[in-house]
C-alpha cells in the first residue's frame, strides 16, 4: 500500500513534466509477445517523419527490444527490471532523464509483458494502450480485467493469423466493453500492416491534443 | 522478503503432504493464452482414464477455466487471485482442501497466466512446467530468464501454426538451455494432438516416479 502510494506520488510528478513538455506519453502494456515491439517498429519506420517519437524499453533482462527500437533509427533507453514484473514511476523518470525527449515529442514506454501487475502502476502516462494478440483467445478481458479497465485503447493485433485460431472479434470487443464501457478499439496487424492507418489517425490525434 | 519466506513454509507444508499422499503436484505457467487449459482439456480427455487428475485452476477473475476442466468429467477448483499476480502456497493449501484429491493421483495447477511473477513463489509443487507458445517469438527465454530458470520442462505450444510465425524452434531451445542447461523440451499442438504422447509419456514417468 505505502510502496503504491509512493509510486502515484511519483507518477504525478511525471505526468506534471510531461505537460509541461507538452509530451504525449502512451504506456503499451500486453502479455509477452503479443507485438508490442513489433508494432512500434513499424510505427517508427511509417511515423518518425512526421512525428519525433522515442521510447523507453521495459524488460526483466536483455536488450532486445532497445536495440529493434534502434535499428529504425529512433532513440530508446532499456530498463532491465531482474526480477521486477513491471516498470514503476521511478523507473520511467530515470528513463526521461536519460532520454531526454524534445517539447512535443511522443514518448512510447513498452512495459514489461505482463497483462496483470502494470495495470496497478502509474507510470504518469497520458493512457495506457492495451495490445491483445488474437492468438491468445477472446476471454482475455474478462480473466484479466483490470488491465482493460485501465486502458484507454485496446489494439487486437496479429489479425492475419484470424482464420488459423478460435478467436471471436465481437465476443472479446463484447467483453471488454463489460469491463470497460469507454475503451476504444482498434483490429491491426503490425505484420501485414492491415489497419495501422486507423492507428496512426489516433496516434496523431492524442499528439495533438496534447500541445 | 517476509512475504516470500511465510510463503516458502507453507510450500514445504504443502510439498510435505502431497509426498505423504503420493500424489504428484505440476504448476503449469505460461503467458496468457498460450494453451495450458487447452492442453489440460486434452491431457484429462486422453488420460483421465489411466491416471486419476484433478485440477486446481487460478486466474486473477471468472470461473472459465474451471468449467472448462469439468466439462471433461475430471474435478476441478477456481481460486480467484484478484488484482493478485500469481497463486501462492496457501492458495494451494485451501485448493487442495476443497479438491481432496485421492492418494496417487496426479494435481495440475494451472497457475495465473504470467510468465514472471509465479517464477518467484513456490507453492509445493513436484515441478514447474512452462508452456510457450510458439506465436509469442523465441526470445523469450532470455528476457523472462527466472520463469525458464524455475521450470524442470518447457513445453512448445501451437505448433501447427509454425508455418504462419517467425519462430526458430532451434533459437528458443538453444536460449532456454542458456538460461537452464538442465531444462526438459517437448514441442507439441494441444489442437492437432501433435507431439502429445511425449507430454502423456513424460507425465506418466514423472507420476510413477512419486510413487
Ligand atoms: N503473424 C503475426 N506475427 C506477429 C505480428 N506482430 C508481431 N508478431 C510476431 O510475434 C512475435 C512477438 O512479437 P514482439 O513484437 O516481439 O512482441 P512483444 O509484445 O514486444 O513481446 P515482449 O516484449 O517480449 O512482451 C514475433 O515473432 C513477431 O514477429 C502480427 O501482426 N502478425
Ligand atoms: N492453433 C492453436 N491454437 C491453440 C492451441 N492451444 C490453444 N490454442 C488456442 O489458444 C487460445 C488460448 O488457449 P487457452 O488454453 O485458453 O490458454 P491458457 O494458457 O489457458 O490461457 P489463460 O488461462 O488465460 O492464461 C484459445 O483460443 C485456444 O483455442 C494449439 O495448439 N494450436
Ligand atoms: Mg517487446
Ligand atoms: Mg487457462
Amino acid at each position: 500500500q505505502a510502496l503504491l502510494a509512493k509510486n502515484d506520488h511519483l507518477a504525478m510528478h511525471n505526468r506534471a513534466w510531461l505537460a509541461d513538455h507538452n509530451i504525449l506519453a502512451l504506456n503499451l502494456v500486453s502479455s509477452p509477445g503479443a507485438g508490442k515491439t513489433t508494432l512500434l517498429e513499424r510505427t517508427l519506420c511509417e511515423l518518425a517523419g512526421a512525428i519525433p517519437i522515442s521510447v523507453v524499453e521495459g524488460d526483466q533482462e536483455s536488450v532486445f527490444d532497445a536495440e529493434r527500437i534502434r535499428a529504425t533509427g529512433c532513440r530508446a533507453v532499456q530498463i532491465n527490471t531482474g526480477t521486477g514484473c513491471h516498470l514503476d514511476a521511478a523507473m520511467l523518470a530515470r528513463g526521461l532523464d536519460e532520454l531526454a525527449p524534445p517539447p512535443g515529442s511522443v514518448v512510447m514506454i513498452e512495459n514489461v509483458g505482463n497483462l496483470v501487475c502494470p495495470a496497478l502502476f502509474d507510470l504518469g502516462e497520458s493512457a495506457k494502450v492495451v495490445v491483445l494478440s488474437v492468438t491468445e483467445g477472446d476471454d482475455k478481458p474478462m480473466k484479466y480485467p483490470h488491465m482493460f479497465r485501465a486502458a484507454r485503447l485496446m489494439l487486437l493485433n496479429k489479425l492475419d493469423l484470424l482464420a488459423h485460431v478460435d478467436f471471436d472479434l465481437e465476443r472479446c470487443i463484447g467483453y471488454a466493453r463489460r469491463v470497460n464501457p469507454q475503451i476504444e478499439v482498434l483490429a491491426l496487424s503490425a505484420r501485414t500492416g492491415e489497419g495501422l492507418d486507423g492507428w496512426y489517425q489516433w496516434l496523431r490525434a492524442s499528439a495533438s491534443t496534447q500541445r
